[in-house]
């Protein structure tokens, strides 16, 4: 899994019998062009770089402080890329303990997110998976904007053989709210609200959203984000957490070869966790997040 | 000497730092750093402001190289002898194809053309809904297949119905599809065999659609379609939110292929022709 920017970071140190200054601001530029390469943000990639920095030659202190003559077991390339797997796994967080907080008698999750991020397809990937938990979810078609969207969700509800509240007529808020209701009298332990995209910095779409989460009361609200996001995926995730106050995202798209340096950005600047990965189309397509496969993803 | 160094560095530090949030590329932004720093070290470039003043000369430069290839469209299809004139969108999955084609349709039919829109999407939950919303709201026809049909015979299908009827231009949706995958990239290839199948030589045009909040994937999108189906042009959308979509000028330094639309919202008036100094202008404010 050792990609081009990784590679050329060891060779940087091979050879070397200790981490020195030199060598490691050799390998440290490598690793910051596979770094924006994967498109971690510019800030998040300074900062990394730093604590990397830090520890590599705190750690060349630390041995040349050995007076016995006991060098580092590892090979200086090999200590290095430790020090940026394990700087890169703090940084992802742990896996989540969840990853969908339950509550009695019903759960309400609400999904979120800039346009064709993957919504939608989520939506019936967790319904699928709350199946699988032996659960009864219901599907609500919050995005009364886009055309067919309702269809869309229908259509995924039909296949799964899970319902779907629909109806024309009412703004997103009252539909979510009388989604509820009518959950509890089938009895569905688990509402999925689909809501339409908007971008960060539309103020009334934002608010729309405000109005969904203060009617509904979501115990998962999730941010998903596309994992071929660039740069600026970082400042329209910090509006979304300061408005709604988001409980985790989903990465979606993973089934292709982004990088999906934005996962980490966000992670950085948000401090929430990820809690799925979108790796396909199809409903099965959807996996609790594990942190390991995404540290080398992302590295390279 | 040593102080006017030391504010060339920061100034060389802040210019890489807007290519690089616009999505620029860092492998491109590095290697116009090392031409700006080379030329501030020959005397070429006296200060800040030359050097600012060229940066955006090399972003201009980029951008408008593809674009002599490239002309207007509506004139392209108004002069074209082998009817119907046939675009074919294309790229990955949720960047705004088919809304693409509804704005398209709208503009193209206000310009007093007859369009045909192909659903060439046959996988997707309501994918053959949508754009029919989209073709009722721009008087235009459509010509679509059964879900899971083949999507190479609806666009044959959909460039026949044109030839019968005396369309100007054929706008044929696909599905999205990741570029990695082959069985998915062998089926685009065919969709384009198709159309040159209902007329010689069509698809007279093909157009990677790119989300404009998209980092440095694009590129990779970019050269595997390329590859696959030789791209004639690129739709960047999104652009009314806050990502700058600079990764179109690593597109164009590294494919030399023209942006030619611009897509700012949701609704069908908001598809701008590109134009590199705005584009530009935008970049660096
Ligand atoms: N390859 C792949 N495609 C995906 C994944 N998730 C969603 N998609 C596709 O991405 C496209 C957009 O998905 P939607 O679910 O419509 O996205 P959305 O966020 O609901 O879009 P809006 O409602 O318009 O904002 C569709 O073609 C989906 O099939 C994924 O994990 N992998
Ligand atoms: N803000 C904004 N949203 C856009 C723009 N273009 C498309 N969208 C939105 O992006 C979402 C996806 O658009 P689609 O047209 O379904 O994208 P697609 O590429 O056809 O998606 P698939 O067929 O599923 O691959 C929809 O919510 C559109 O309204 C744009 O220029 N600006
Ligand atoms: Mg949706
Ligand atoms: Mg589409």
């Amino acid at each position: 899994i050792v990609s081009k920017g990784f590679k050329n970071a060891k060779e940087a140190l091979t050879g070397r019998t200790e981490l020195s200054e030199e060598n490691i601001a050799q390998a440290v530029r490598e690793i910051r062009v596979s770094l924006l390469e994967a498109d971690v943000e510019v800030g998040v990639v300074k900062r990394f770089i730093d604590r990397v920095k830090e520890r590599a030659i705190g750690e060349v202190v630390q041995t040349s402080l050995k007076k016995d003559g006991k060098k580092i077991k590892a090979s200086p390339g090999e200590h290095f890329t430790r020090i940026c797997y394990e700087e890169l796994e703090n940084l992802m967080g742990k896996e989540e303990p969840g990853p969908i907080r339950y509550r009695k008698p019903i759960t309400v999750i609400m999904m979120v997110g800039l346009q064709g991020v993957g919504k939608t397809t989520t939506c019936g990937k967790l319904a699928h998976y709350l199946l699988q938990k032996k659960r009864k979810p219901m599907l609500v078609a919050a995005d009364i904007y886009r055309p067919a969207a309702v269809k869309q969700l229908q259509i995924l509800g039909e296949k799964l053989g899970v319902s779907v509240f629909a109806k024309d007529g009412l703004s997103p808020p009252d539909l979510c709210k009388l989604a509820i209701i009518e959950a509890k009298k089938k009895k569905c332990d688990v509402v999925i609200l689909d809501t339409a995209g908007r971008l960060a910095i539309d103020d009334a779409l934002m608010t729309e959203l405000e109005d969904i989460k203060a009617g509904t009361k979501p115990d998962n609200l999730f941010l998903v984000c596309d994992a071929m996001a660039g740069q600026d995926t970082v400042n329209t995730a910090a509006i979304f957490n300061s408005r709604l106050s988001i409980d985790g995202f989903i990465m979606t798209k993973l089934d292709g070869d982004a990088r999906g340096g934005a996962a980490l950005s966000i992670r950085e600047v948000t401090g929430k966790p990820i809690k799925f990965l979108g790796l396909g189309e199809d409903m099965g397509k959807l996996e609790a997040f594990r942190p390991q496969g995404l540290a080398s993803r992302i590295l390279g | 000497f040593s102080r006017a160094t030391e504010i060339d560095a920061g100034v060389l530090d802040a210019l890489e730092e807007i290519l690089l949030t616009a999505d620029v590329g860092v492998r491109l932004s590095m290697r116009w750093m090392d031409d700006l720093r080379g030329r501030l070290s020959r005397g070429e470039l006296k200060n800040a402001e030359d050097v600012r003043a060229a940066l955006r000369a090399l972003v201009l430069a980029t951008l408008e190289a593809p674009q002599s290839q490239a002309m207007d469209v509506e004139h392209l299809i108004k002069s074209t002898f082998t009817k119907p004139y046939v675009i074919m969108f294309v790229g990955v999955n949720g960047v705004g194809k088919t809304t693409t084609i509804g704005k398209m349709a709208s503009k193209l039919t206000k310009a007093g053309l007859q369009v045909v829109v192909g659903a060439g999407d046959t996988f997707r939950a309501a994918a053959a809904e949508q754009l029919a919303i989209w073709a009722e709201r721009s008087g235009s026809v459509m010509i679509r297949g059964e879900e899971g049909t083949d999507p190479a015979s609806v666009i044959f299908n959909a460039i026949s119905h044109a030839r019968t009827i005396g369309a100007d231009v054929v706008l044929a949706d696909t599905a999205g599809r990741l570029h990695t995958k082959t069985e998915l990239m062998d089926e685009i290839r065919k969709v384009k065999k198709a159309a040159g199948k209902a007329r010689d030589n069509a698809p007279d045009e093909v157009w990677l659609v790119v989300d404009g909040t998209t980092g440095q994937n694009a590129l990779l999108q970019a050269k595997e379609f390329h590859d696959v189906l030789a791209l004639s042009g690129i739709v960047l959308t999104k652009l009314d939110g806050t990502a700058k979509g600079g990764v179109v000028i690593a597109i164009a330094d590294a494919l030399n292929i023209p942006v030619r639309y611009v897509g700012v919202g949701e609704t069908v008036d908001d598809l701008k022709p590109f134009v590199p100094k705005a584009f530009v202008a935008a970049l660096f404010e």
